[in-house]
C-alpha cells in the first residue's frame, strides 16, 4: 500500500530502514553509519525522511547474503557482483541485498559499504542503472572519497523526478 | 580510480594485452611491415566472436550492481 500504482516510486515521504544482519569484516557501528550516510546523500536532495527501526517490518531492508539466497538471484563469491535491491514496484519493494563474500570496508580497502548502498538504496527508491560514468547508478564500482563524495547532476534530476526537490523548510 | 579486487588484475591484463594487439599506438604502426598488419587484421576478424567473450569475461568480473537493466 505503500508503493504508487503504475509508478516507480513510494508513495511516502517518511521510509523506515533496517539494517537485518552484518558482514563479517566490518564493526556494526560501521555498517550503521555508512548505511545512514547512504539513505541521507539522497534526503539531503528530496523531502524523504529515514527512520532506522531495530526490530519489525521496514520499508527499506539491508541484509548481507552469500551464493544463493532464495530471491532467485544467487551472489558469486568476492568481486563480480557486490549487491542488488529491489525497484518499489517489484515483488520485494525496499529489500537490499548485499554480498556478504565481499571485503566490506569504510574505506578505499575492499569495497566502500557507503558507496555501493548509497547505489542500491537508489534502486530500492525507484531508479535505474544509469549510463552516466559520473552517476551514482552507472552499473559499475567506482572508488569515489566517501567525505568528498556529492550526487551527480544526473542522479539529482532523477531522484527528484521521483520525490520533488527538497524545501528550505524540509532543511533543519 | 575504479578499484577492481587484486584477483581481477589477470583478467584486466589479458585483455589489455589482448587489445595491444590491433590498437597500437601512433609510434608503433609503422615500425611494423605491411605483411604483419595484414595478418593481425586477419587474426582480429577470426578472432570476432572470441572478442565478444572476452568482453563479457572483462565486464562479468568487474565488481558491479547485479540489478539487469530495465528489470522491475
Amino acid at each position: 500500500t505503500s508503493i504508487s500504482p503504475g509508478r516507480c516510486k513510494w508513495n511516502k515521504h517518511t521510509l523506515t530502514y533496517r539494517i537485518i544482519n552484518y558482514p563479517h569484516d566490518m564493526k556494526p557501528s560501521a555498517v550503521k553509519d555508512s548505511i545512514y550516510n547512504a539513505v541521507s546523500i539522497w534526503s539531503n536532495v528530496t523531502p524523504l525522511i529515514f527512520q532506522q527501526v531495530q526490530n519489525g517490518d521496514a520499508d527499506i531492508k539491508v541484509s548481507f547474503w552469500q551464493w544463493a539466497h532464495e530471491d532467485g538471484w544467487p551472489f558469486d563469491g568476492p568481486g563480480g557482483i557486490l549487491g542488488h535491491a529491489f525497484l518499489p514496484n517489484s515483488g520485494n519493494p525496499g529489500v537490499v541485498h548485499f554480498d556478504k563474500n565481499e571485503h566490506w570496508s569504510a574505506s578505499d580497502t575492499g569495497y566502500n559499504l557507503f558507496l555501493v548502498a548509497t547505489h542500491e538504496i537508489g534502486h530500492s527508491l525507484g531508479l535505474q542503472h544509469s549510463g552516466n560514468q559520473s552517476s551514482i547508478m552507472y552499473p559499475t564500482y567506482w572508488y569515489h572519497d566517501p567525505r568528498t563524495f556529492q550526487l551527480s547532476a544526473d542522479d539529482i534530476q532523477r531522484i527528484q523526478h521521483l520525490y520533488g526537490e527538497k524545501c528550505s523548510s524540509d532543511i533543519p | 580510480v575504479p578499484v577492481p579486487p587484486a584477483a581481477d588484475h589477470k583478467g584486466w591484463d589479458f585483455v589489455e594485452g589482448y587489445f595491444h594487439q590491433f590498437f597500437l599506438t601512433k609510434k608503433e604502426s609503422p615500425l611494423l611491415t605491411q605483411e604483419t598488419q595484414t595478418q593481425l587484421l586477419q587474426q582480429f576478424h577470426r578472432n570476432g566472436t572470441d572478442l565478444l567473450d572476452m568482453q563479457m569475461h572483462a565486464l562479468l568480473h568487474q565488481p558491479h550492481c547485479g540489478v539487469p537493466d530495465g528489470s522491475d
